[in-house]
């Protein structure tokens, strides 16, 4: 018997339109620690690893481990139709081949049962070792996305360079080339628009454009996205999901061949 | 020439 209400339902919602393009089918897996998620791009390219940790739910009721497979389109089908404000509880009974998404209006006044096919997925589980990484950049999520946006018009890569001057995203294609250099700024009022660099040496990656794209629709979930980088290593751009956990994008550099 | 790496180069099955 598993059994996850989540107050803030939305929080669902945002969850499966960040990462229902770069995934079609997952394993949600759940356990004591919480309602997780890793899966690949079908190219192998992109790694995305969610959490939402038990304590975040208000009821939290998993007798034993369970993965449990979904289509993310459907899912996602399935929970554009609970409202924002509603709370949204997952059931599932033991060995039972469908989820149940059950949506409570805020004042109780309407409830609505989802109940999805559930599928076989065959995923590995890749181990993810922790890594030092020599530069962590923490900077606004909403200005990250703009920057994506604005290089992918140019360019299909991008070359995310670190030095003590800054963080410097660089594009070219065949109508020019692109730069874009954010320093770091902790004076702002707010601490969600400053930009903070942690840089322990110097690292320059280049990264498909595409996939960081499609990385920042994950932007409403979180007003801060952290930026870690490593030479020859997977970048990781991670959002916080406040008081829940986290999603991770972990992408592979492109080389030289 | 830079070629598109795989996450299974970094990350082993585990």
């Amino acid at each position: 018997m598993l059994e996850l209400r989540l107050v803030q339902g939305n929080l669902l919602k945002k969850v499966l339109e960040a990462v229902k393009d770069l995934v079609t089918d997952a394993n949600f897996d759940c356990s004591s620690t919480g309602f997780s998620l890793q899966a690949m791009d079908s190219s192998h390219v992109a790694l995305v690893a969610l959490l939402l940790r038990s304590e975040g739910f208000e009821h939290y009721r998993c007798d034993r481990n369970v993965s449990m497979g979904m289509n993310l389109n459907n899912m996602a089908k399935m929970l554009k139709c609970a409202g924002n404000d509603d709370i949204v509880t997952i059931k599932a009974d033991d060995g039972s081949d469908t989820v149940t998404f059950m949506f409570e209006s805020p004042n109780q006044d309407k409830i609505a049962d989802f109940e999805m096919k559930l599928m076989d997925i065959d995923s590995e589980h890749l181990g993810i070792p922790e890594a030092e990484y020599h530069a962590i950049v923490r900077m606004p999520s909403s200005e990250f996305a703009r920057i994506c946006k604005d290089l992918s018009s140019i360019g299909d890569t991008v070359v995310i360079s670190v030095t003590k001057e800054g963080v410097k995203f660089s594009t070219r294609g065949d109508i020019g080339n692109a730069n874009v250099v954010c320093r770091q700024n902790t004076t702002v009022d707010k601490p969600e628009e400053s930009t903070t660099i942690e840089m322990h040496e110097p690292v320059s990656l280049t990264f498909a454009l595409r996939y960081m794209n499609s990385f920042t629709k994950a932007t409403p979930l979180s007003s801060t996205v952290t930026i870690s980088l490593s030479s020859e290593l997977p970048v990781v751009v991670e959002y916080k999901i406040a008081e829940m956990g986290y999603i991770r994008f972990y992408l592979a550099p492109k080389i030289e061949d | 020439v830079r070629k598109q790496s795989q996450i299974t180069a970094f990350f082993s099955p585990g």
